[in-house]
């Protein structure tokens, strides 16, 4: 099993955390361009300098319910920090395409069955938490990559809104997705589920935007129990209380149940459809 | 007196909620740029538009102590919310420049004892919580105003970061702010002082960059009291509460204790600069 996740949004929405949190171990290091592009300050009094986008990828093998899974995660350090973000969306779109190219490249060779598939199966898109509805970039980004990956919105560090600043949030970003026009991951539901898994489902989807919280710290909650959460002067939220955050759903969306769906659908519609595309052109 | 204070950021990072929590009534209403480019896009299906930098102002009048003060608040909504924020900050300092060049041609009028003082006395900056330290917009702009307005940096929705972060982040900041020379307000300390105002006078200086959280709503904490605050799942935060952030201490920099001194160090420093550089040119 294997799963390729990308993840983008502007520097400091707490998406290493996330990720870290989702797998429960330190896939992800802090030590990514923020620190560097500070050490070549060092050197000489620059302006503040335009970043570029980088792509990185981290690889790391764990284990879900005895299962082994090759987790791949890309990410593109850069994007959403510039003075001038045009255009930022260009190298992530030029990765993702070029996984397919690469895909492309080895199914048309003899040996197919050892295809080792770095497509992108997510891409969890974080948005800052500012209470009002999407911004430019937020837009322009996602109606970039909507056709080509399955779009995961995140609401990052969604401790920062109330649970009626987190209702309006929704309702704005859902408008203003639908109004824009982009797609966002639906998983399908079977009439011929049962009626648990069909409610599970539904509850999953109607939870995007999904509004989370990510920690790898344990923290003490002010009745004793031992939780992965934050801790304020004011009270701990807690990563995985449902009544909290969303994160629980998240995580049941991404390794428990539509881990398959996700690569379903990468290989059946994103993947045929650029296929299409470049062989008919 | 009158007080002009100049609020700039990113939107959603809570600037009109502060100001209205820092004189406890509705200076500024929630009908900005954000909805006027709503309404926009619903007669076209427009790409993600950039947004240009808008100047408002609002006056009203207050009482502090039984004295009236006549606030005027001026707003930049749009910056730094285009994907491409190049001289995003060209407005906003044609607007503090435009007030000094009134402020000279009252001058230089025969009836000077009735000059209606429009400079702008302090600009609050308002910082992303990212965690981490200063983007690049941040820098640029605090450069191109550093020297013509009282900079007061403020930690926006501080209600974000634990205790730990908020130390982390201001020494992030603080550095950054040295680094790039950048020169923020600072309160004179005189030595003749009694030792009370000496210590109050430096654990404002201190607390800068102010880790603020702002709320003009009412809520009941677990222990009954009504406080100022953001009610959470997990918590209340108050406002008012020193233990929470640092709003007290910014009030207190901004109406009480030094609004005499903003508008000296506008007038004797900065407004002096600005004259002898035009007038020798
Ligand atoms: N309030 C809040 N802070 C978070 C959350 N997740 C991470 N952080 C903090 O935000 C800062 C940046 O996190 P990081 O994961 O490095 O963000 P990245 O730059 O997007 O990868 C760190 O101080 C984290 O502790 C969250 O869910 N809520
Ligand atoms: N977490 C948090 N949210 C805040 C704070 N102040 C305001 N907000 C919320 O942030 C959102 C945007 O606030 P607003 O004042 O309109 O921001 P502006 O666009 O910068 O003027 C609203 O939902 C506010 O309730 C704060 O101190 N902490």
């Amino acid at each position: 099993f294997n799963l390729n996740l990308m993840v983008v949004g502007e520097s400091g929405l707490g998406k290493k955390t996330l990720v870290n949190t989702l797998f429960n171990r330190e896939v992800l290091k802090s030590t990514e361009a923020v620190l560097e592009s500070f050490d070549k300050e060092d050197d000489e009094e620059t302006e503040a300098e335009d970043v570029t986008v980088k792509i990185n990828e981290y690889t790391n093998i764990i284990e879900e319910d005895g299962v082994k899974l090759k987790l791949n995660i890309v990410t593109a350090p850069g994007f959403g920090d510039s003075i001038d973000n045009t255009d930022s969306w260009k190298p992530i779109v030029n990765e993702v395409n070029r996984r397919f190219d690469q895909y492309l490249e080895a199914e048309s060779r003899i040996n197919r069955s050892t295809i080792d598939d770095q497509r992108i199966h997510a891409l969890l898109y974080f948005i800052e938490p500012t209470g009002h509805s999407l911004r430019s970039l937020d837009i322009e980004f996602m109606k970039q990559v909507h056709n080509k990956v399955n779009l995961i919105p995140i609401i990052a560090k969604s401790d920062t809104l109330t649970d009626k600043e987190i209702v309006d949030f929704k309702r704005n970003i859902i408008n203003d997705i639908s109004f824009q026009k982009i797609k966002t991951f639906k998983p399908e539901i079977f009439d011929n589920d049962d009626e648990e898994t069909i409610l599970n489902c539904q509850n999953i989807v109607d939870a995007s935007p999904f509004a989370v919280i990510g920690s790898t710290k344990e923290v003490e909650t002010h009745d004793g129990r031992i939780v992965r959460g934050r801790k304020y002067p004011w009270g701990v939220i807690e990563v995985d209380n449902e009544e909290h955050n969303d994160f629980v759903k998240l995580r049941q969306l991404l390794i428990r149940n539509y881990l398959e769906e996700l690569k379903e659908q990468t290989n059946d519609i994103l993947y045929e459809n650029y296929r299409n595309e470049k062989l008919t052109r």
